[in-house]
């Protein structure tokens, strides 16, 4: 299953629709500091449902909704929506293009919707548990995670090899 | 349980050893360990890392670069396992110098037909490894995305 | 002793402002401030940082190169209140864009008139600006030492 | 005050004797990873009184001592000599360069001399702790001290502070 297309708008520095299209097999992505390279990673985490803030560098889940600078007001919400090609089948569904969609809004009421038809968060989950594709799998290598390997934080070893055995 | 469990650790073992040796040298020790093989459902996982010939009494006493590598080397044992559809690397590379880069791209090369790879990074070498680069700026606090080719490379990274 | 710590405190933070202001922008949001200003001897030191006229709502929230740079302006408003004979700086260029480690190189050369640097890097625009160079080597396990200038550094640096 | 010379043998990879002349201003440290850069600052701490084995990546102190390799037994001892000019009399001694020496032998004993008189590990600390640079200074900036200031781990903004008032 190949990424397709990743779109934000409202999420953290991307306040204005943001399309990235994935069309290669190694895709570098670059930037000066702070310019918002990190946040796009959180977004494709967020996606594919993380709940854990501390994961996301945000104290509560609403903080990665835009939240305004000197000249322009905050964001009403925050979207990300993720495409894949189900070429290879691992997704379980007849469909040849998968999107997941997830919506928070400033009251923190959230939206969750797969292929266009609302679901829960809990649909996401299971969509994407067995392809160690989760927001916690082994393959979202961020500098962080190297650091809890060496240290064998909170035994992250075993909890990380559970995941792909 | 356990049965399916050694299995799959076994596995990961081999590929840390392969792994291992092709990011540091062919004859290097290292290997992986239960801390209990009796009960390896409860047990920690223990990294013997000896790169190039050296003695260190943990894995604490390596380099900065050499933890990296070998923390990297785990990682890419247990995508050998399960291949993920897509890994993403967020300035990994940081700590590595040159002769580590070129490594480290070339193991994703070999992945990278199996899987897709999305390299954060402000290093040139890797730069030059991937197949597309997409360069992030801000402007007054919002981000956006351009296609990036090395001739507008140094505009985007200089801010 | 209280008096004496609110005096160094105003001068810290004055410092801390200008060079935070000299890393990011002339009139960016910035400032230290004590978590209990009654009692300042038993409080915490809070950073508010605020680059390029962003509202991050903790530092945290900050990028990786952004919360180096803040804690370098830290380190160097404390040098500035009592200036140690030397500094070494540890890979610390490492998650800083080519823009950034040339603002940290001239507030390198600026301090360098009255401290000794030792800088310790993988990075080729740092070695640009450092006065000498020494290249590690290591053969067989034992580490040595050899004067390094730029026709000799792609062999150091290769291993 | 100038640092002038380092010296280092036995002490970690540093197997043979190797001297570093610290001639100028901004001196460049390089090499691969794992030669053994980040030794070298560590031998700077060690010398300097440091006695917290993790902030020299040790289990124990005696891990300072080159341990040998697959073609070399380890060493019997690890030695450090760092020589300053006394400049600008800032070290209360009527001498113009001082040096600081320190041994760790195998069996856990150790040596100190200042200007090769046998001193105590206090004659060292309190020649240096006025002057910013004892072990623990902010003078001495491992990526990990970037850190624990990001996190005011253990309140380590505070404490540093303490040290530079
Ligand atoms: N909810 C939000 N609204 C607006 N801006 C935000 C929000 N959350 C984070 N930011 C901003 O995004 C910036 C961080 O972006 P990011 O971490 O992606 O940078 P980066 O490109 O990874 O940089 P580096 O190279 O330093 O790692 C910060 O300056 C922060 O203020
Ligand atoms: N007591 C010791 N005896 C022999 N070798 C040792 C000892 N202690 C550490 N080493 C070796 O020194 C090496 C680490 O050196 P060091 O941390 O200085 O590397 P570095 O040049 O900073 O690399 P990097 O660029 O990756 O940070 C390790 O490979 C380790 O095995
Ligand atoms: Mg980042
Ligand atoms: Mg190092």
């Amino acid at each position: 299953m190949r990424l397709k297309t990743l779109e934000l708008r409202g999420f953290k520095s991307f306040a204005d629709k943001t399309v990235i299209n994935f069309g290669e097999d190694v895709i570098g992505v670059v930037g000066s500091n702070g310019c918002g390279k990190s946040n796009i990673v959180d977004a494709i985490r967020w996606v594919l449902g993380e709940q854990k803030t501390k994961h996301l560098r945000s104290e509560s889940m609403t903080n990665v909704i835009f939240n305004g600078t000197k000249g322009r007001k905050s964001a009403g919400f925050a979207e990300v929506v993720l495409i894949f090609e189900n070429n290879k089948g691992i997704l379980p569904t007849a469909y040849r293009e998968v999107s997941i969609h997830r919506i928070l809004y400033k009251d923190g009421s959230s939206e969750y919707r797969l292929n266009d038809v609302k679901c829960r968060l809990k649909d996401i989950n299971n969509l994407i548990s067995d392809t160690g594709m989760g927001p916690d799998s082994y393959a979202i290598i961020a500098l962080g995670m190297v650091d809890d390997l060496l240290r064998d934080k909170e035994n992250a070893r075993l909890r990380l090899f559970e995941q792909a055995a | 349980a356990t049965n399916k469990f050694m299995q799959a650790f076994t596995q990961v073992r081999g590929h840390f050893v392969r792994v291992f040796r092709s990011l540091f040298e062919a004859d290097d020790t290292c290997d992986l360990k239960l801390s209990d093989p009796e009960k390896p459902l409860e047990s920690r996982i223990e990294i013997i890392a000896k790169p190039k010939g050296k003695r260190p009494l943990s894995i604490n006493q390596l380099s900065g670069g050499e933890k990296t590598l070998t923390a990297t080397a785990l990682l890419f044992s247990l995508y050998l396992l399960k291949p993920a559809p897509f890994c993403i690397f967020d300035e990994v590379d940081a700590p590595l110098d040159d002769a580590n880069i070129a490594k480290f791209n070339n193991i994703i090369k070999d992945f990278s037909k199996n899987s897709q790879f999305i390299i954060v990074t402000h290093n040139k070498k890797t730069m030059e490894a991937v197949d597309i680069m997409y360069g992030v700026t801000m402007v007054k606090g919002v981000s956006k995305v351009v296609p990036v080719d090395f001739r507008n490379l140094q505009a985007v990274t200089l801010n």
